[in-house]
């Protein structure tokens, strides 16, 4: 399973949590408008975070993260 | 099997519950409105429970939590 | 598999039964009207019984419990 | 696999029946008008049996039980 | 794999036959009218007979039993 | 995989042959008109027969069986 | 995987072939009009050949064999 | 997998290659016209070859062999 | 997985290449005008290549080699 | 897994960043106009990173990345 | 998972990029014009890039590689 995340604007960030009984923040990865990350659930990863107005597609469809 | 929030308003909570005999509570994020999380289910977490306006995207489905 | 149990009104609530050879309820969790719980079948967990006012989203499409 | 049984009127009877070599009655759930059950078949249930109205959702379609 | 059966009269017969190198009767269920019973395949079962009016709901369809 | 046959008429037959080097008929089943049998392909039946007018329902769609 | 063969015609064949490093005449089944044959591909079959008119339904649609 | 080769003439032929290092025909089926065969990929065969006029059934779809 | 190649001409060839760390040619069939190969991707066969006019059958579609 | 890029201007990178607990840059690869590539989600890879205009095909659809 | 590639002039090269820490060339194919390649992602190749005008089948559909 990977999601795809389109910035919008600069200063989009995403992060990844920690899979696990503890839940941290372990990236956090800087997006400029325009820049797409696509990102996977992994062994180390089990829950994501995004700020800022950007695209994301997944499998459950498509949404629009910020505030308007 | 991951779902999708998006808070709608300021002070959304995501709460994950563990997996196991006993059902606690292991993790409350707080979400801003605008804010989107893309969570699993894992090892850790059998079940989920979210308080205030958002919007959830599930494979069954997307609905809105929060009074209306 | 999970299921997504919406709460239409105060006071729902959605109780885990056990698996194996006994069947008791192992968990009882409470909702607020718009609250919304996310919970998956598990080793624990082989049934649920939800009492009061709310929507149900499943595999086999959506439905209301309570009494109208 | 699981099963979803919303009873349609008070007394409505979800009976669990063992697998393996004997087939008896090792559980009955009592459900109220409006309250709803979902149930998986499981290592100790692989076959159930319900009595009354109620409104069952599977995966080979909806039907209703009870005598009209 | 599980199927459906829905009495639509007094007296329907399900059958359990069992699994191997031998073919016999190893269950009759008896139902009454408007009783739903919701059956696997399993271990100890690989083929099942019906005798009487009843709706069958299969991963192939639907069908009646009985003489009309 | 299961198969469901309906016999049209008393006196159909369902036959299991044998899985293996050698085909033989290791059950034969007498179907009175109405009656329903389901069948699964097992470690034993790795082929069928079937004499007389029945309907058949397969993966393969629905067909009749018998001179018409 | 299995194929369902209506014989419309009698004194139809229905062979199968080994599967391995040979490939022999294992088993020939003779169909009379009106008789159906569900069989399975399996260790001993890997291959199989029918003479004379049937209709056969498989994974891939239906065909008539024979010369019309 | 397994595909279905119909005869549309006399002198059809069906080759099996042989899997591994190697590239051999193994076996060659002889076809009547009207002659249906219906043969799976295997341990031993991973490609093969059709000659004369025929009908073919594949999980890509059908065609027809020979030189119209 | 496996392809569908038929020859639209006489000479057409289809080539397979080597799995793992070298990539060369292990074999090459030639096909006369109407002559089809199914051929499957082995521990062998990792890469077809084909010259010539040919009609292709792939799970993505079908396409015509050759210069028009 | 894989995802196809197709440069839409000259100077388009894909950049790999390391599965596990470092989120770091593996590999970049540079994009001329037009010039396409496919690439995995693997051992190595579990996130992926695309600056400059081009056209992105994934499982959940297709987008472009870059300013407009 | 293989992909397509139908080279629409002649010189367009099909390049296979090693999988692993490093990301390397390890194999380019040349392709003349309507000459075919169906190739595999595998052990060895994990990343493809394409240069040239080719039509490219894939599982997220069809493109065109080139500067059209
Ligand atoms: N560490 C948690 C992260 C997580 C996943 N899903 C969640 C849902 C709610 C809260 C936290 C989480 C876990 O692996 O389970
Ligand atoms: N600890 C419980 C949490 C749970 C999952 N599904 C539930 C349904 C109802 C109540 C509790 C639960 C379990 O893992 O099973
Ligand atoms: N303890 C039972 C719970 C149960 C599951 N499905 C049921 C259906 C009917 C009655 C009880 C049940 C079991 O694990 O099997
Ligand atoms: N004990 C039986 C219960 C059962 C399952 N399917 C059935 C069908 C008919 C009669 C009984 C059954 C078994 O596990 O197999
Ligand atoms: N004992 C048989 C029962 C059976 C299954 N499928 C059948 C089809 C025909 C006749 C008997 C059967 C078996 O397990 O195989
Ligand atoms: N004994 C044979 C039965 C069989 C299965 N499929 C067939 C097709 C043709 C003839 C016989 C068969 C086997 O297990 O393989
Ligand atoms: N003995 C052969 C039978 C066979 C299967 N598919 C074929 C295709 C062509 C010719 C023979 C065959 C095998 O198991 O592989
Ligand atoms: N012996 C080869 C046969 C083969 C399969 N697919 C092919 C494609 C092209 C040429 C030969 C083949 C192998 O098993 O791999
Ligand atoms: N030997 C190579 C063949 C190959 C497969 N896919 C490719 C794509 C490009 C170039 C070569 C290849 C391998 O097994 O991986
Ligand atoms: N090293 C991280 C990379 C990653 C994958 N998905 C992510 C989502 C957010 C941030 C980082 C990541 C991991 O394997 O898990
Ligand atoms: N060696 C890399 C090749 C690769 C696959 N996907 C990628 C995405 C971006 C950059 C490089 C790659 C790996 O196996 O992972």
């Amino acid at each position: 399973d990977y999601i795809i995340v389109k910035a919008l604007e600069d200063g989009v960030t995403l992060i990844g949590l920690t899979r696990g009984k503890e839940t941290k923040f372990h990236h956090t990865e800087k997006l400029d408008q325009g820049e797409v990350m696509l990102v996977q659930f992994t062994k180390t990863t089990s829950a994501m975070k995004i700020r800022g107005r950007a695209e994301i597609l997944t499998k459950h469809g498509a949404l629009t993260s910020g505030k308007e």
